[in-house]
């Protein structure tokens, strides 16, 4: 499950991090992924790298092997951190055969000891956040309900599109959070409705089709900003809040979108 | 002055626009540069581009002067615009001899018709970005308050420094600004004391030697997130908003550091 959005700022991390955590709550196996060379999913749950340890750039460009790279944070969360070498990754994996792939056969079976894989994506459409999509097999995007938030959307839905055509069949879309959500605002409201009007205007063979706008948006809550700086999530730092209350409530609604084994 | 930040969605753009356009109320004569592909600072000032029209795009990879791309808006601030092909010129401009000036010759003289040259940075430290602060002599560091805001500080100051060194040796950190600011947060008042503690630490040779965080903090205001919606700055949206006010203020401070000519 890919939390992908081009746009800065627009709560990738912070969803990917207490969605992750959320879900270990309710009982499943999760795996999470730092695709981002700021690393802030790995920051975020308290995990910062020595010189020997391994990241998801040792995986990606030097071939280390997955299981070298996790490590358990939040009691039983699985995590694969990120480190800033994996800004050179691009250029790196530029000539690579099947450099769109990488991820996916990274992932390879270690997949099957997980209920979920949540990858993290940096603000970017580039050759990483591609080999994102073409590991995962749903989408799903934080939006800010913010107007230039929504401008990328087209765009996105363009490269979602490609991948699925071209790498990943089974890739879709399978919903849109919306985060930082001032429910008062009328802007709020506005960027809702756009929203489902577009993804209610899908075509069935676009990879957004039945995808849903869910309906726990993630309100303002400054706990949320200050657990990161702890290395905690939500539910480690402050469970009784309005922001543990939301995530938890997000990642029963994932978990309920799946289909029962 | 380049207004950069390699997080995303900290303010570069909804500042960048509306000091440049509270320095154009201020009676300066300002150019406006939208260094990202994502083209949201065009957009925020209604700068929407037929296929013929010329954008920052066709000014650094095709050659074409930054007299064909410029248009005035809101008044009179003048505006070179973006484009998504923009997405593609670091690639294209990566072979090229000094391929880190190219902006700054692009500029050339035409800076002398200009007060204020700002400058709006994606949230990248890539080859634009490099251009952008080889161009100016000054930097501006829109900041949100939050821990992973602070993270990547310490690289923007790392790339600062090896432009100063190797390009540009005028180039100086005027400044840090908080934007989308909420002033009763402990985690705000933390943030803004560390950025404080950060630069009152500055060895004499740092470019940030001397840098200041801004007394003026850019409040949340909802008016500002609407406001490109209408492809309007916030003077012409909703002058008496406290977005307004903000900038305004905003701008006088940054006048007021210009040493008298
Ligand atoms: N619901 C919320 N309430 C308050 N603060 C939030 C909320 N969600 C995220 N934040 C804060 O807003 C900032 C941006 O969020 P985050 O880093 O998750 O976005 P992102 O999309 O991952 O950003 P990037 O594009 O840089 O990867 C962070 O400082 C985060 O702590
Ligand atoms: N003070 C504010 N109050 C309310 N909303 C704001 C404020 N400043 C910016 N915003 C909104 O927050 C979002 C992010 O701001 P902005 O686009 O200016 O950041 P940015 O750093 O340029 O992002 P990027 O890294 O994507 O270029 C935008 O939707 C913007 O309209
Ligand atoms: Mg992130
Ligand atoms: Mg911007």
């Amino acid at each position: 499950m890919a939390f992908i959005n081009q746009k800065g700022g627009v709560g990738k991390t912070t969803t990917a991090v207490n969605v992750a955590a959320g879900l270990v709550r309710l009982g499943q196996r999760v795996l999470l992924v730092d695709l981002d060379p700021q690393a802030h999913a790995s920051l975020s749950v308290g995990v910062e790298l020595g010189p020997d340890d391994a990241s998801i750039y040792d995986v990606l460009v030097r071939g280390a092997s997955l299981y070298e790279a996790v490590r358990l944070v939040d009691g039983r969360l699985a995590v694969v951190p990120s480190h800033v070498d994996l800004v050179a990754a691009e250029l790196e994996l530029a000539e690579r055969p099947r450099r769109e792939l990488v991820l996916r056969e990274a992932l390879g079976n270690l997949r099957e000891h997980y209920d979920f894989v949540l990858i993290d994506c940096a603000p970017s459409l580039g050759l990483l956040s591609v080999n994102a999509l073409a590991a995962v097999d749903e989408v799903v995007i934080p939006l800010q309900p913010h107007f230039l938030a929504l401008q990328g959307f087209g765009r996105l839905m363009e490269t979602v599109t490609l991948v699925r055509d071209n790498l990943q069949p089974r890739l879709r879309v399978c919903g849109v959070v919306l985060c930082m959500h001032e429910r008062g605002t009328r802007l709020g409201q506005e960027v809702r409705a756009d929203v489902l009007r577009f993804l209610e205007g899908a075509d069935p063979r676009d990879p957004w089709h039945g995808a849903r706008v869910f309906d726990t948006c993630i309100r303002r809550n400054v706990k949320l900003a200050e657990s990161p700086s702890f290395g905690q999530t939500i539910f480690q730092y402050a469970p009784d809040s309005h922001g543990a209350e939301d995530y938890l409530a997000l990642a029963r609604e994932i978990l309920a979108m799946r289909p029962a084994p």
